[in-house]
């Protein structure tokens, strides 16, 4: 590994960085993953943590532009230069710029951006090129499996000659695999058994479904309810507006207000909060009242009011001509969805205490249910 | 002089690519004359031979068939002998 003369770097140790702009390669939302995915690399073994802001001058700034993009480097077209960055420093210190004449991927076609971040993003931190074949900053770029990539060695020594080893390997406290969250007494656990009783909001989870309620969720597995507090489950949420399970990534979102958290599982993943901005909605929209993921359409419906969005997952972008009053397209289901979940290809919606049982492909409603016949009353 | 056998056997294009890369990624100010005007090949054999080292390449400071290779492969835009 090696250092640039002087051996610049960063003197705090929380870094800030903004996409100003993307790649249509990619949808915004994977370029944030990925881009967050290759700092998490350094943030697991240097004591520095990096933070995405989406307004102003961030310490390092990153865009997607082929040719002049605005330094005194432009980009060559395909091929060549993929990207370069700035070494540690005021102003265009650490800004890091990718040729968007590549194309950028998370596979082994193309160019891979999470490898190619990560390099530059070595150079962001103060790394120089390295000799070593097998290192990251190896300059020529050469595809490698990301699926579980951390850091080759040369290059952790390297980052670490310059910031020190951060002690513990995952810089947020995470729960050990499969723990079986304890059931928490809070200061109001709610009633399960209630007529009347109103979801916030509920989803699938690998194959079990959770129903949110207050500061809790119940965990329906094949043989029992539990209900747990959500923050000993997921320490950074307190509360649920809607939640929705994105299957074909094993990941699932909750919302409150107009922010939203990723998670797999039990685990938290980093780079979250992020605003609900990123799907489409706009500003007018300050929360979430639910959302389902309908693995058919590949698409994401969010109701919101008396109206609902339909969210191309595939594209990452809002479908043309939304929103849409719910009784346009739902009709039976209620003016307003509380919560919703696929389960076994029905949909469910609640309104209030009333919870409809739907056919999505059929376009109706099967039967009527309640909310509290789910918690095995 | 006559060109050398290595000399004759590489395209234009290739010397043109080569050349163009050694003032991107290994021109600082110890070999200005390489960013400065069209490069002497004293110039452009010295600064080559810096390129095969880091590379791991034998060391020639001929424009042989892998050190064209690597000029040609996609990579970061940072110099390799940054200033």
């Amino acid at each position: 590994f090696g250092h640039f003369p002087g051996k610049p770097k960063w003197e705090k140790k929380t870094i800030t960085y903004r996409i100003t702009e993307y790649t249509p390669d990619l949808s915004q939302r994977d370029v944030d993953a990925v881009i967050t995915q290759a700092f998490k690399l350094y943030s697991d073994v240097i004591p520095l943590d990096f933070k995405q802001v989406y307004s102003g001058t961030a310490d390092i700034m990153i865009l997607f532009k082929a040719r002049y993009h605005g330094d005194f480097h432009p980009f060559d077209g395909p091929s060549g230069v993929l990207a370069h960055a700035m070494s540690p420093g005021p102003d265009v210190g650490g800004d890091t710029h990718f040729d968007d004449d590549e194309q950028w991927t998370l596979s082994a076609a193309g160019v891979n951006l999470l490898l190619v971040a990560a390099h530059e993003f070595g150079h962001a931190l103060g790394l120089d090129h390295s000799r070593d074949p097998s290192a990251l900053m190896y300059p020529t770029y050469q595809y490698v499996n990301t699926n579980g990539y951390r850091l080759p060695l040369d290059d952790k020594r390297g980052v670490q000659a310059l910031y020190g080893v951060r002690e513990s390997p995952y810089p947020q406290p995470q729960p050990e695999p499969n723990p079986q969250p304890k059931p928490e007494p809070g200061p109001n656990p709610p009633e399960p058994c209630k007529r009347d009783l109103v979801f916030d909001a509920a989803t699938s989870i690998r194959g079990e479904l959770y129903f949110f309620k207050n500061e809790y969720y119940w965990k329906k597995t094949s043989s029992s309810i539990q209900q747990i507090r959500i923050k000993s489950t997921w320490p950074a949420i307190n509360s649920v507006d809607a939640a929705y399970e994105f299957k074909s990534k094993g990941v699932s979102y909750f919302f409150k207000g107009q922010q939203y958290w990723g998670v797999k599982g039990p685990v938290s993943l980093p780079g979250y909060p992020k605003p609900i901005s990123q799907f489409g909605f706009p500003s007018s929209v300050t929360k979430i009242d639910a959302a389902v993921y309908v693995k058919s359409t590949g698409r994401t419906l969010f109701f919101v009011g008396s109206n609902y969005w339909s969210f191309n997952e595939r594209t990452g972008k809002m479908d043309r001509g939304f929103p849409k009053p719910i009784h346009h397209d739902f009709p039976g289901i209620g003016s307003r969805v509380d919560a919703a979940f696929e389960n076994y290809g029905y949909l469910y919606f609640s309104d209030g205490a009333r919870q409809t049982e739907y056919e999505y492909k059929k376009g109706r409603v099967r039967r009527v249910l309640l909310n509290y016949g789910w918690l095995n009353c | 002089a006559p060109a050398s056998v290595t000399q004759e056997t590489v395209s234009t294009e290739d010397q043109e690519a080569a050349e163009a890369y050694l003032k991107h990624f290994y021109s600082d100010s110890s070999t200005s004359s390489v960013s400065g005007r069209r490069v002497s090949i004293q110039d452009f054999e010295t600064t080559l031979k810096q390129m095969q080292e880091f590379f791991g390449l034998e060391v020639t400071g001929k424009l042989d068939t892998n050190t064209i290779k690597v000029i040609k492969k996609p990579r970061c835009g940072v110099s390799d002998v940054a200033e």
